[in-house]
């Protein structure tokens, strides 16, 4: 039997939009330590990798591992008959092809049921090593999502550059070109909105806005962003879920040929 | 002009 049930139903929504537009199909992982999820977008160019952890949960019981295989269509769809305040649970027998979803409204007057078809899925997982980056890069969420969204007006690619003195990310196209610098900024009041920079390597890379436009779809599960970063490696665009976990999104960088 | 990489060289399939 596996069961979680989660007060801040509003959380798995925000997941669930965070994830649906990078993958179709993807296999949740769970165990008595928690749920997650790893899954490649069709072209192999992206990663999302999403842990959930049981003690983010207020209830959570798992008897044996589940690999539920899930269509992220019909999750959104099921999950969007949620409120935002409703306290959600999931719900699955151990040998059943079903996932149960009940929606509980915050005074308990609406409870909502829906049951989802679960599918068979074979899934590749990677194993992503563990790493020290060149440049990790904390800054606040929408501020990354607007400089996406403005550069991806420019060109379909973006080069980032960290030095100690700040990030910089670069787009040129047909039109023009594009330059926004963020600089360190540890004196903000709120710690959502400073800009803190740990490098111990300058990195420049380049990549393709159109991913990351899909990453910055978790913009609200987090009022800031990391970015970690090395040459030649894939980029990591990390996004918490409260205290009870993340997404990570990895995407190859572009290379010259 | 830069090529797109793919994951897969950078990561096992475990």
């Amino acid at each position: 039997m596996f069961e979680a049930r989660l007060v801040q139903g509003s959380l798995l929504k925000k997941v669930q939009e965070a994830l649906k537009d990078i993958v179709q199909e993807a296999s949740w992982d769970c165990t008595s330590s928690g749920l997650s999820l790893q899954a490649m977008d069709g072209s192999h160019v992206s990663l999302v990798q999403l842990t959930l952890r049981a003690d983010g949960f207020e209830k959570y019981r798992c008897d044996r591992n589940l690999a539920m295989g899930i269509n992220m269509g019909s999750m959104s769809k099921i999950l969007k008959c949620a409120g935002n305040d409703d306290v959600i649970t999931l719900k699955a027998e151990d040998t059943s092809d079903r996932l149960e979803l009940m929606f509980e409204s915050p005074k308990g007057e609406k409870i909502s049921n829906y049951e989802m078809k679960l599918m068979d899925l074979d899934c590749e997982q990677l194993g992503i090593p563990d790493q020290e980056y060149s440049c990790s890069i904390k800054m606040p969420s929408h501020e990354f999502a607007r400089i996406c969204r403005d550069l991806s007006q420019i060109g379909e690619c973006v080069v980032i550059t960290c030095t100690k003195d700040g990030v910089q990310f670069s787009a040129k196209g047909d039109m023009g070109s594009g330059t926004v610098k963020m600089s360190q900024n540890l004196g903000a009041e709120k710690e959502d909105d400073q800009v803190t920079i740990e490098m111990t390597e300058p990195v420049q890379l380049t990549f393709a806005i159109k991913y990351l436009n899909m990453f910055t779809k978790a913009t609200s599960l987090s009022g800031s962003v990391c970015l970690s970063m090395s040459n030649d490696v894939p980029l990591v665009v990390e996004y918490k879920v409260e205290d009870m976990g993340h997404i990570k999104y990895f995407l190859a960088p572009k290379i010259e040929d | 002009v830069p090529k797109q990489n793919d994951l897969l060289n950078y990561f096992q399939v475990s």
